[in-house]
């Protein structure tokens, strides 16, 4: 028996809204540790992680480990059905063929319940190493989405530069050339207007845009965005889901050819 | 000119 009650129904909505437009398909693991997925896009040019630790969960009960395979745009529109202060209850039998999603209203007068098969996903699994990153840059997540969003009229590319003196964003294509700067918060009101940079040694990557737009897809879930970057790795974006878990995505860089 | 890498070059099959 698996069931997992999260009374911030909404967190779950905008994990979905994160995910759905780069994966068509994946599988959540749980445990009783929580709920896990990790899955490549269909090009394998990134890959996303996302965790739900079960004690963010209001009620959490794995009896043994499944793999829930998951059509996530069906996921999608069963949990646009969810109204944003719902409660929600993710059910399941031990090897069942399906899934049960019950939305109940904070006053328990309405109770929606649906049902979605699950699917047989053979995925693969791929290590990721610890990585000690050279640059660690935090910022809020609505900049970051900015940011790409206006590079991406220039070009297909992003290349991200984070020197001492900041982070810097740029493209380039047929209308010219676009560059946005930014520097380390000197004194900020809110920690979620700051801007933070770790860094060990300078590094530059170039990215796509294609990617980093679909990645700030996340933005709704958490006020801040974490860039980690060394040369010539994946970059990882970082969203946090509330004090639960987390949403990262991994981008392979664009090289040298 | 760039080339875009695939992610299975960096992380490994488990």
């Amino acid at each position: 028996m698996f069931e997992a009650r999260l009374v911030q129904g909404n967190l779950l909505k905008k994990v979905l809204e994160s995910l759905k437009d780069l994966l068509t398909e994946a599988s959540w693991d749980c445990a009783d540790t929580g709920i896990q997925l990790q899955a490549m896009d269909n090009s394998h040019v990134s890959l996303v992680s996302v965790q739900l630790r079960a004690d963010g969960f209001d009620k959490f009960r794995c009896d043994r480990q499944l793999s829930m395979g998951m059509n996530l745009t069906s996921m999608s529109k069963i949990l646009r059905c969810a109204a944003n202060d719902d409660i929600i209850t993710i059910k399941a039998q031990d090897q069942a063929d399906n899934v049960t999603f019950v939305f109940e209203s904070p006053n328990q007068e309405k109770v929606a319940d649906y049902e979605m098969k699950l699917m047989n996903l053979d995925q693969e699994h791929l290590g990721i190493p610890e990585t000690d990153y050279a640059a660690v840059i935090k910022l809020p997540a609505a900049e970051f989405q900015r940011i790409i969003k206006d590079l991406s009229q220039f070009g297909e590319s992003v290349v991200i530069s984070c020197t001492k003196e900041g982070v810097k964003f740029s493209a380039a294509g047929d209308i010219g050339v676009g560059n946005i700067k930014l520097a380390q918060t000197a004194s900020v009101d809110k920690e979620e207007e700051a801007v933070t940079i770790e860094m060990q040694e300078p590094v530059t990557l170039t990215f796509a845009c294609r990617y980093l737009n679909m990645f700030t897809k996340a933005t709704c879930l958490a006020p801040q965005v974490t860039l980690s970057m060394s040369p010539e790795v994946p970059l990882v974006v970082e969203y946090k889901i509330g004090d639960m878990g987390h949403v990262r995505y991994y981008l392979a860089p664009k090289i040298e050819d | 000119k760039v080339k875009q890498a695939s992610i299975m070059n960096f992380f490994q099959k488990k």
